[in-house]
């Protein structure tokens, strides 16, 4: 079982990842404007904004975070925003936050311009995210490991960013044994997600640069 | 990519203020 530390450790994290709310305003456009293919790609580029703003919030919380130097705290959270957008999207439609939203944010990902070459991966992930029945300490613990990841481009000290990685892998690793007993390789098959997120960085990229060639 | 330029200046201003609510 976790060490109290290990304990504090986690509902320290927990606590900062439930402080992440979509500013009121974006949600209700999310349920009041109009159904254009425009009007859903602004929404969804207004909602990936706001997601940045906090995920920065929530990063500035993980421990040891703000000890980092300055440009190495913008190198992680440059290298990790969208892995960590698709990972907060995954949790979203699985765990289906807000009611009834999710629906609504499929319809209007499915109607904004974007080629379904970069929308079907899309689903595919939540769906492979939804069979591992994840918790939400799952979800928090691993957006801190993706956010805190020591082998992104331009970063000098990577040791210090390894350091304050591995407890998170630690916790994650019992939380694993706790919470899925029946499947030995839960923690082994979360890791493996990770590595599908990061295809998500070239998609992303390549998908912003089609729809404004479209 | 220009998207990327456009991610680093809200990460810039994020951590520097506080959207805090």
């Amino acid at each position: 079982e976790l060490t109290p530390e290990e304990q504090h450790l986690l509902h320290y994290i927990m606590d900062s990842y439930n402080k992440q709310r979509f500013p009121p305003e974006v949600s209700k456009k999310l349920l009041q404007e109009a159904f254009t293919a425009e009007e859903n790609f602004l929404i969804l580029t207004e909602m990936a904004t706001s997601h940045v703003q906090v995920l920065v919030e929530f990063t500035k919380r993980l421990p040891g975070f703000q000890t980092l130097d300055h440009e190495d705290q913008i190198a992680l959270l440059k290298g990790s925003a969208v892995e960590a957008m698709f990972l907060r999207s995954a949790e979203i439609f699985n765990r289906k936050l807000p009611e009834g939203h999710a629906d609504l944010l499929e319809e209007r990902i499915r109607n904004s311009g974007i080629s379904d070459e970069y929308i079907t991966p899309m689903f595919q992930f939540y769906k492979s995210m939804a069979e591992l029945k994840m918790t939400q300490e799952e979800y928090a613990l691993l957006t801190a490991i993706v956010i805190l990841s020591p082998d992104r481009p331009y970063i000098q000290d990577r040791d210090s960013v390894e350091r304050l990685q591995e407890p998170l892998l630690g916790v994650l690793q019992k939380i694993c044994k706790l919470y899925h007993a029946e499947n030995p390789q839960h923690f082994a098959c979360l890791l493996g997600r990770l590595t599908e997120l990061r295809t998500f960085n070239h998609h992303h990229a390549d998908m912003l640069m089609s729809w404004r060639v479209n | 990519p220009a998207s990327n330029l456009g991610l680093e200046d809200i990460i810039r201003k994020a951590l520097m203020g506080s959207f805090d609510d």
